[in-house]
């Protein structure tokens, strides 16, 4: 049965967006059938997959705790890209945050009991891109989920701070909650090697973590990714042989090797 | 009386951070008295600005609402920098958000009532750091503000629709409770004029917004503001002559001609 990956990191830009859409993009390529759900009430996730047609039934409608008659089935839309499909979002949904809070701790189970038994059992991957945050969304999202991948900005000390508090909040919901949920790995982004910062951030992030906490796939700084997100497509549609979109072909077998047999 | 900043953006990474820390440090080599106070529970401002001391009263004790005995004056501690101020945050402040949203709309004020008649009174400017949200911190944060900065990054398009949300969102919090609040004017960040995202982001947003709305100084992408964030320090306290410092100086040298007499 498939997977559930949640990309987390607190702090803001560190690339959990680029990660998810183009990490799901090289899944699908790989003939796999991936599910990319936009949990981040910014819509970036959205405005990259969506096709042309303006979703009837979206993440707003699945989270809203007053909503029972909602089929999932009809949640889910084709985006322009084979086997890949979306859970849109809207910014309304930021609005049901409010209410999920009161009705904390059952709230937080809300995105499992919804979409993970059609999900596992549709789906070879489920990728699930998150807020800026550690808020509900993250923990609704983190109930329903297997794995948790951690995108780190090589040039920001500010995104080592994020990942830890990141990797320290996973244990934390799969001691109480979610026994399964496991921290997968790292994954380094927007490197440039010519930045001595650079050098000097994985440097640290490799003292800190075990090797095997790290993909050994990283993503170069690359300015097709802004490119690509102007023309609202991933960077492997945008252009495939661009640095970045190799980068995210090498991540999406890397974890295929890795979740084998799993 | 002094004036309080709010520095404000949904999406993530924008140099919001950047933006108040520097900002403020550039103020006060003005000659100005500055209070930064960190609202984003991330903590990157408190990890630039924090001298040697732990604050034994912070944000967290600010924002409690069941603490009435805070006087604040105990939560404004000095920086290594002279004339600069700052109310440092802890992670455990997040954790006060539920209590707020369900004692809202009276604690929406909280901020205002504790904190901004000492800011007027004795700083010349209060810049607000705020998460990358819309949601009950940046609230408080607007309520209690005189004027909104929004950081824009000109390699991003995620962060040109974030603008427009914040801009809206100002607007609707000066209709609805602080008739006082004003949009000043946008900044735009990470400049690269090699890469024609830069470009076409620049005109998209010269063509949405009207020119006044845009601060004439835009800051140049430079390397050296990650390695001061790498050493704890403000870009301007690192290089000072670098041209992300001369940038952020020259943004308070308008800002303070802006607000001349105001
Ligand atoms: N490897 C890269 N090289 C260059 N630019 C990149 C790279 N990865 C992402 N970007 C750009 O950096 C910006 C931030 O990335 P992204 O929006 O994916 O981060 P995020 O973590 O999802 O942000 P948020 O915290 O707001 O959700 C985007 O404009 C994106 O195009
Ligand atoms: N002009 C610039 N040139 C190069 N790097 C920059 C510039 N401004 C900011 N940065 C870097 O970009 C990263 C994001 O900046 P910053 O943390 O200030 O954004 P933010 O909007 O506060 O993020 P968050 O949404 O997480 O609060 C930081 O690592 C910072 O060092
Ligand atoms: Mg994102
Ligand atoms: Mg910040």
């Amino acid at each position: 049965s498939g997977h559930i990956i949640s990309i987390v990191n607190h702090k803001g830009g560190v690339g959990k967006t680029t990660t998810a859409c183009n990490l799901a993009h090289a899944l699908a390529r790989e003939g796999k059938r991936v599910l990319v759900v936009d949990m981040d009430p910014q819509c970036n996730a959205t405005s990259i997959l969506r096709g042309d047609i303006e979703a009837r039934c979206t993440l707003y409608e699945i989270l809203d705790p007053e909503e029972n008659e909602i089929s999932i089935e009809n949640c889910i839309y084709g985006t322009a890209y084979n086997d890949l499909y979306l859970i849109h979002n809207i910014p309304e949904t930021a609005t049901i945050e409010p209410r999920l809070i009161r009705l904390m701790p059952n709230s937080l189970t809300l995105l499992k009991a919804k979409i993970r038994n059609y999900a596992v059992n549709n789906f070879d991957f489920t990728i699930i891109d998150n807020p800026p945050n550690l808020g509900t969304f993250v923990i609704c999202s983190l109930y329903c989920s297997d794995f948790v991948i951690v995108p780190n900005e090589a040039g920001s000390r500010y995104s080592v701070d994020g990942l830890i508090k990141a990797v320290n909040f996973v244990d934390d919901v799969q001691k109480d909650n979610n026994p399964n949920l496991r921290f997968l790995k790292l994954l380094i982004t927007k490197v440039d090697r010519r930045m001595s910062v650079c050098k000097a951030i994985i440097s640290q992030i490799r003292r800190y973590f075990p090797i095997e906490k790290v993909f050994d796939t990283m993503i170069p700084s690359n300015t097709e990714f802004q490119k690509a997100e102007l023309s609202f497509k991933t960077v492997i549609a945008y252009k495939s042989n661009a640095s970045g979109s190799i980068a995210y072909q090498k991540l999406a077998r890397e974890i295929l090797a890795l979740l084998k047999g799993q």
